[in-house]
């Protein structure tokens, strides 16, 4: 993998007609197009870097299993399979989460989720404050319409809730964060629903 | 009693009960500021008639100098949880809005869905957004230099020539790509940007911003075409809808630059997130 794609649909839009947005609709949507091959293939890249960089060292006899890392480029329309499925067969949600800035940030990071009782853990095991909002339904329409158009499929499920959670990432680095389902019982761990005012009416 | 008071740290905003944006309050650097802000559209030039420059892709030329305001009353829901506080506008069936305030973050984080704009009046539009405070700015803002210095805009003037003023709107409107900002004597109220937008400070201690067009006529400048993108399923298309964000910080004069700055580059270099699975407490 390497980034060619990229760096040659970023040479392309440097056309006065793509940085004003004066091109014409065609030639719009063939910009789009370059962006997204070259997006695609610097994401595999991006994954095979992370799977090496995450992988342990095999004792001897065992294989080396590499660690498949997927992105969500459609996170903007709040589309993401791997956040949106992982939780529900009862596995757990890794977040690697890369800083190409030269100083610490501490920001808070969106994913969406099906599931109303989450749990997030720093690489440390320790309990991260996270919120959860639900998806308006605009948001929802907006998914929905152009996930169809942009990929030609339904998707199945709709995730109910932004998971919000406070990350702090340092210089030119990455942290990792587990999101995994909070036990019933378990309520002191499990993230908080955000609690909802409404103008209208008398309340 | 009459107001809403949303956000729980230094920052805070103020909302009228008829669900308007009032003041701005930051009790750190006790900075206090009347703040609206309104959403509005110019209609675009259709180019018949005496005057024959239609709006176009190349050509921001309103049809006049009308602007509409958006509905009078706006609903308003407000959610309160321990990381943030969202503040949820529906300004009217294809303008929303949600203000975010985080927890230890100074600044208000503005995200807007503005589509599909509706053109079967046969009227072009291009959607913008107004932020008022009380500030004497006395015709002066500053904007970015493609993302680079901000610049000094004098309103109606420029510093080479006379200028004689023919388009009052578009004349003063520049390319923002990083942010624009307004100051007086003691306060400084600075804008920044996701995304190329238009902009202006059309009137003193006002920032203005263009956040999405959609024309009906062809401005014969070259492009051949009118700007007019759809989104289609099935062969059925609307009007794109476009997403995006401006962030919102007011600071005692001279103290915003810093901000500008940084907030500038993290907006233009996001986290960058990467997804796998693991089973249940295997840890990686």
């Amino acid at each position: 993998a390497n980034t060619d794609a990229l760096a040659d649909a970023l040479a392309i839009v440097q056309h006065h007609d793509a940085v004003s947005g004066t091109q014409r609709q065609h030639v719009a949507a063939d910009y789009a197009m370059r962006l997204s091959i070259g997006y695609l293939e610097a994401e595999k890249l991006v994954a095979s870097s992370l799977a090496y960089l995450s992988e342990s060292e095999p004792s001897s006899g065992q294989k080396r299993i590499a660690t498949k890392f997927e992105q969500c480029p459609l996170l903007n329309i709040s589309y993401c399979p791997p956040s949106e499925t992982a939780l529900s067969d009862g596995k757990s949600l890794v977040v690697v989460i890369y800083n190409p800035l030269g100083w610490k940030r501490e920001e808070v990071i969106w994913i969406p989720v099906s599931n109303e009782r989450v749990t997030v853990q720093d690489s440390s095991q320790r309990k991260i404050d996270a919120q959860l909002l639900p998806l308006s339904n605009a948001t929802l329409k907006l998914r929905s319409y152009y996930v169809r158009a942009y990929l030609g499929i339904t998707p199945s499920e709709l995730p109910k809730y932004w998971l919000a959670f406070s990350v702090t990432v340092p210089p030119l680095g990455f942290s990792s964060y587990i999101v995994s389902s909070a036990n019933q019982t378990d309520k002191d761990r499990s993230s908080t629903i955000s609690k909802v005012y409404t103008s209208e009416g008398n309340t | 009693n009459k107001t809403i008071q949303v956000g729980q740290g230094s920052l805070k905003l103020l909302y009228s009960a008829e669900g308007k944006l009032a003041r701005y309050i930051n009790s750190r650097n006790m900075v206090t500021a009347v703040a609206e802000q309104s959403y509005s559209y110019y209609t675009g030039n259709d180019g018949t008639d005496k005057d024959p420059q239609a709006s176009g892709a190349y050509v921001f030329r309103p049809n006049g100098t009308v602007v509409i305001k958006s509905e009078e009353k706006v609903s308003l829901t407000v959610m309160r949880g321990p990381l943030l506080d969202e503040v949820h506008q529906q300004i009217n069936p294809w303008v929303s809005q949600i203000t975010r305030l985080y927890k230890g973050k100074e600044h208000a984080e503005v995200e807007f869905t503005i589509g599909p704009i509706p053109v079967d009046d046969g009227i072009g539009k291009e959607i913008t957004t107004q932020l008022t405070t009380a500030m004497k700015t006395n015709k002066t803002f500053y904007t970015d230099s493609n993302g680079r210095d901000f610049i000094k805009r004098i309103r109606d003037f420029r510093t080479d020539w006379d200028l004689q003023v023919n388009q009052p709107i578009a004349g003063n409107y520049y390319p923002i790509n990083l942010g624009i900002y307004v100051q007086d004597s003691t306060t400084e109220l600075s804008v920044l940007v996701d995304r190329a937008v238009g902009g202006s400070s059309l009137v003193d201690g006002q920032v203005e911003l263009m956040l999405h067009r959609r024309l009906t006529h062809d401005d014969i400048r070259g492009v051949g075409e009118i700007l007019n993108e759809t989104v289609c399923v099935s062969e059925k298309c609307e009007g794109l809808t476009i997403q995006g964000k401006f962030y919102v910080r007011i600071d005692p004069v001279g103290e915003g630059s810093k901000w500008r700055r940084t907030a500038g580059q993290e907006i233009s270099a996001p986290l960058l997130l990467a997804f796998t699975e693991q089973e249940g407490n295997d840890w990686m």
